[in-house]
């Protein structure tokens, strides 16, 4: 475990008075490899590692913690409150329906997390109405009314020959008109660096005007989550993530990746294949979690 | 980017050490390589960034089951496809990789060398993924061999084997559901698929290929490793190295596995897979 390197490395310093930059530094040596090892980007790392030192250099050392766990303890504070803080609940319209955007690269698990997300809200009262935006993957619309049959709540569809502004259009009078108080707009993957899928979504949102636009992101992204989603960011704007695949065993590490270079909370993960298998993020799970 | 550091530096290191980190070779594989090297630079007294580079790209491409002298100008076909007999090819990795879509992108390049493909549909689990499978099928004039949802994937297989050799078949292609390496009896469904291949055809499957997402972290390590004891790959599919990961977690793969990269996929469309090349790759991940 983290703390158990860290210790091998601190283990002379018992009986000392301070953690010196020199302590410091060789046990965050452990901690950005851990980090590495867990997928944080290079990036990121360098710089939580830079804020976990401002706080543990200087730190009088405590006699119920072992210099190592002193560390650790810090690292795992700052990694808490980094992922944690912000309102991580949606945030919904004033009149409805709410408007959700569901957004990502290729098999993150959108059109699953559709399904997922609008099962959690129906079972909290909500009436949903599902959009299928996807034109372009093969048999996409009808994975979407796969689930939505699955799940007694209607998916509006035209078809993969109309646009999906248009389906979006349409999928909003229905919403307004059968008294549907939330609409979960599923996308086509796409890569941020694919420049007109990218302005075909910042179209649909400037249309529709969602109240949140959630970037999907799979639990086993590595060094590219930087990128992605500083891009999806920069160019679409992003009110939080959710994400998938956390039933597995990666270790998660672009959710720091993420929180950090885009500022939006993680608020839901998938953690299973099926309907039910969403759940309100943690931050402290998932700190331990990413720290191994 | 070595114009940056004409010479061998401690800013020269760091800058490879990056480079290789952030292309997702990970930790262990980026210090071994690093500290191979370091050896050689003392070695051969190098102190330039050029030579060093170049030893660099001979340390991957050996890495990447080619050695300097092996490796050949253009790349070739490296599937385990012979006349005379029904190939059978196996397709398997996590949930969401490019499996269907490789399938298709397979049976698109088997057919125009000339074959006669049939596809498996042995995901029976999620939704619409027989749907999907039909759909390429169509587009591409093969049969597809199907199931209703829900029905046991070996069952589908042993169909599919069957039918294939009625329709003279020379090649058959398995897709499978995405599973997580991680999930017990999804691995047991895996290994009970297999049996029924290896019983009813001899030395099947021919090739097991493992379809991994280029912007998989560390993971893909653990994914190559279970998916490898549970059915002995012959092959790595990168797909999705259309984006901007660098998908280094093949040198990775390579280093503790020896598991060729066989192809990429570089979109979605039928045409979008090439035959694996250590050049290019390497050229594409020191930009
Ligand atoms: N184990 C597990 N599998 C998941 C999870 N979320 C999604 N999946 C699976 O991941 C695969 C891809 O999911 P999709 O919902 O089709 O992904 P997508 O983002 O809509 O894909 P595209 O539309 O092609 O971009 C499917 O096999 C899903 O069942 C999860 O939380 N856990
Ligand atoms: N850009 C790009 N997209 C790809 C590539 N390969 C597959 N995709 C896309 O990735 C998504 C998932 O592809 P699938 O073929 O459904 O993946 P899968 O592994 O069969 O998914 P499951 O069966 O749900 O586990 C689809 O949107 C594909 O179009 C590729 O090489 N490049
Ligand atoms: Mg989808
Ligand atoms: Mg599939």
């Amino acid at each position: 475990s983290l703390t158990e390197r860290i210790q091998g490395v601190l283990n002379k310093l018992r009986g000392r008075g301070k953690l010196t930059e020199a302590d410091v530094n060789d046990a965050l040596r452990e901690v950005r490899r851990a980090l590495l090892e867990a997928d944080v980007s290079l990036a990121v790392v360098k710089e939580f590692i830079n804020q976990v030192k401002t706080r543990a250099i200087g730190e009088e050392l405590w006699k119920s913690l072992t210099p190592g766990q002193l560390v650790v303890k810090h690292v795992r504070d700052c990694l808490v409150e980094l992922m944690g803080g912000t309102q991580a609940d949606l945030e919904l319209a004033d009149s409805p329906p709410t408007v959700i955007l569901m957004v990502g690269l290729h098999g993150a698990g959108k059109t699953t997390s559709t399904g997922k997300l609008a099962l959690f809200m129906k079972n909290r009262g909500f009436k949903p109405l599902l959009a299928a935006t996807d034109i372009y993957r093969p048999a996409a619309i009808k994975q979407l009314e796969v689930l939505g049959n699955q799940l007694g709540i209607p998916v509006y569809q035209l078809g993969e020959n109309a646009s999906p502004l248009n389906i979006c259009r349409g999928a909003y009078k229905q919403a307004k008109e059968n008294g549907n108080d939330v609409l979960l707009i599923d996308t086509a993957g796409r890569l941020h660096v694919e420049k007109e899928l990218m302005d075909e979504l910042k179209i649909a949102k400037e249309e529709m005007k969602p109240q949140e636009v959630l970037l999907v992101v799979d639990a086993m992204t590595g060094q590219d989550a930087v990128n992605i989603a500083s891009q999806f960011s920069e160019q679409i704007g992003i009110t939080g993530v959710v994400m998938t695949k956390l039933d597995g065993d990666a270790r998660g590490g672009a959710a720091l990746s993420v929180r950090q270079v885009t500022g939006a909370p993680i608020k839901y993960i998938g953690i299973g294949e099926k309907s039910s298998a969403l759940e309100p993020f943690h931050p402290d799970r998932m700190a331990s979690r990413i720290l191994g | 980017l070595f114009k940056m550091h004409g010479k061998v530096d401690e800013a020269l290191w760091e800058e490879l050490e990056d480079i290789l980190i952030t292309s997702d070779v990970g930790t262990a594989a980026t210090e071994k390589i690093i500290d191979q090297l370091r050896e050689i630079v003392k070695e051969k007294k190098l102190t330039t960034a050029e030579p060093l580079l170049e030893e660099m790209r001979t340390i991957l491409g050996a890495v990447l089951n080619y050695d300097g002298a092996d490796v050949p100008e253009e790349p070739v076909d490296p599937l385990n496809v012979e006349p005379g007999r029904l190939n059978v090819i196996l397709m398997v990795g996590v949930n969401g990789t490019g499996k269907t879509t490789s399938t298709a992108k397979l049976t698109h390049r088997l057919k125009s060398k000339g074959h006669k493909v049939i596809l498996a549909a042995a995901d029976t689990f999620r939704a619409a993924a027989i749907d999907q499978l039909l759909v390429w099928g169509t587009r591409l004039g093969v049969d597809v061999i199907h199931q209703n949802e829900g029905s046991d994937p070996a069952a589908v297989v042993f169909d599919a084997v069957n039918a294939a050799k009625a329709r003279k078949a020379d090649v058959l292609i398995v897709d499978t559901a995405g599973r997580l390496h991680s999930k017990v009896n999804l691995m047991e469904e895996l290994r009970k698929i297999r049996r029924v291949l290896t019983r009813e055809i001899p030395d099947a499957p021919h090739e097991t290929l493992l379809v991994l997402d280029a912007t998989t972290g560390q993971n893909a390590v653990n994914q190559a490793r279970t998916f490898n004891e549970v059915a002995n790959l012959t092959g790595l599919v990168l797909a999705k190295l259309d984006g901007t990961a660098k998908g280094g977690i093949v040198v990775a793969i390579s280093q503790e596995f020896q598991i060729p990269v066989k192809y990429i996929g570089l979109g979605e469309k039928i045409e979008d897979l090439q035959v694996f090349h250590p050049k290019p790759f390497l050229s594409a991940l020191f930009g």
